[in-house]
């Protein structure tokens, strides 16, 4: 997070807003209600209370405006810059503007005139733009459901205001995941038409052949349909498909689309009810077999008749010996199997039967 | 060689964008240093983002230029 300079700030927790005008997208009540649920968000963590007014001047102004708006700070039409707000102080301080050329919502289309609010409204009360991609004052719009402040945001207001007295219990978002932390372990992994994609929490990490440095993104902007968090995945290069796998369901992506039908429960494949979860997956690309890791065991589904192989579950301690009992993640590339396990990547040589290296997890994000 | 109309388009678009968010003073400069100037200002675009630091407009950064945001600038002035 980062703070203006000075750490400028109110100089009284009693903050005042007014709505000057409002949008014709939506009913002035949706916007009012908009407006209090975005101040709302910043004083159910800080000791801040916000009090409307409809008169005189108050410390936040509210108002949507086009282009050029009395402030010599234009706006750019539809698109580009949706907002605007000026730190605290008298005068313009504090003031929030919304480019009127937006198409302003409450749902996930175009722009949600909550999320833009509370962003904006950071601006207003002293937070300046995070470069913490989960983070609410992220620079860039993104849709989220949930409760829009990351532990990031609220480290940085509460660095401001302190601690809400008498907050109620609330769910932060987790801090963007550092790929280098060497603690760190993955959730899954799979190719994606010559990319590899790494889940972890909210992202996704993104590693493309001529592309040195990871990329790493909210798994919701990029499949709106799947859920925050995924536990294995694997791609059917035959089918052009990627399976992604969170709980006792599994999705079919073709790159960005949902395939239909999905999602549908793993138990299809023809696992027993008593899975629940699927800790890591991997199709062998030489046998046309995937492998599905489960606790301490892992079965074999053969993609071409779709069914799985008799004789499973088998134990994967017996069967990968010198990489311990469970999988987090698998990939598998030319004859080698990479199985990770917290922050250990182990690679297995199928023709030699054993282990060859042991790396660190993140070392695939050149860490 | 000719500069193609978007080269233009992606260095007209990153100049006002980094005029507005990284503080790049507008206006002309001095032969050379303009493209030093903008390459620096490139260069803090993608730190903040977390982008490879090239200093160099290539695709990731142009995308990321041309999504919707929050007009107030990521260099807190």
């Amino acid at each position: 997070y980062n703070h203006f300079p000075r750490d400028l700030k109110w100089k009284t927790t009693n903050v005042t807003f007014r709505i000057l005008n409002y949008t014709p997208d939506l009913k002035k009540k949706v916007v009012d209600r908009a407006v209090r649920k975005a101040l709302n968000v910043w004083s159910k963590v800080t000791p801040l209370r916000f009090t409307k007014t409809f008169d005189g001047t108050a410390d936040i102004m509210i108002s949507f405006g086009t282009k050029e708006h009395g402030d010599f700070n234009p706006f750019d039409g539809p698109e580009g810059l949706l907002a605007h707000a000026y730190p605290p102080g008298i005068g313009i301080g504090g003031d929030t503007h919304f480019d009127e050329d937006e198409t302003w919502t409450e749902d996930y289309h175009a722009f949600n005139l909550f999320l833009v609010a509370a962003h904006e409204f950071g601006h207003a009360l002293g937070m300046a733009h995070s470069s913490d991609p989960g983070s609410l004052m992220y620079p860039v719009y993104s849709y989220a459901k949930g409760f829009p402040l990351s532990e990031d945001d609220i480290e940085g207001i509460q660095s401001l205001y302190g601690e809400n007295p008498d907050h109620e219990k609330f769910k932060p978002k987790p801090i963007a995941p550092e790929k280098c932390d060497p603690e760190l372990s993955f959730d899954a992994i799979t190719e994606l038409r010559g990319e590899t994609i790494i889940f972890k929490d909210r992202f996704y990490w993104r590693l493309h052949p001529n592309m040195p440095e990871p990329e790493q993104t909210l798994i919701k902007n990029t499949w709106p349909e799947i859920p925050n968090k995924v536990d294995a995945a694997y791609e059917n290069p035959e089918r052009d498909v990627v399976i992604i796998f969170s709980g006792i369901k599994m999705w079919a992506l073709n790159g960005y689309t949902l395939v239909d039908g999905y999602p549908k429960y793993i138990h299809k494949l023809g696992l027993p009810k008593t899975v629940r979860k699927i800790d890591a997956a991997v199709n062998i690309r030489d046998t046309g077999k995937t492998l599905l890791f489960v606790d301490e065991e892992y079965w074999s589904f053969d993609e071409q008749t779709g069914t799985m192989d008799t004789g499973y579950p088998r134990s994967i301690e017996d069967d990968f010996p010198g990489i311990g009992d469970e999988v987090d993640a698998a990939a598998y590339h030319y004859g080698y199997l990479n199985l990770y396990h917290e922050h250990t990547q182990f690679e297995y040589s199928y023709s030699a039967r054993k282990v060859v290296r042991i790396m660190r997890a993140n070392s695939i994000l050149n860490c | 060689k000719p500069i193609s109309t978007e080269e233009k388009d992606k260095a007209v678009l990153a100049k006002k964008y980094l005029q507005r968010f990284y503080g790049m003073p507008a206006g002309l400069q001095r032969p050379g240093k303009s493209s030093d100037l903008m390459q620096q200002k490139i260069r803090e675009m993608q730190e903040f983002f977390k982008l490879e630091v090239t200093g160099k407009l290539d695709d990731k950064t142009v995308e990321l230029m041309e999504m919707a945001r929050c007009g107030v600038p990521d260099v807190a002035e």
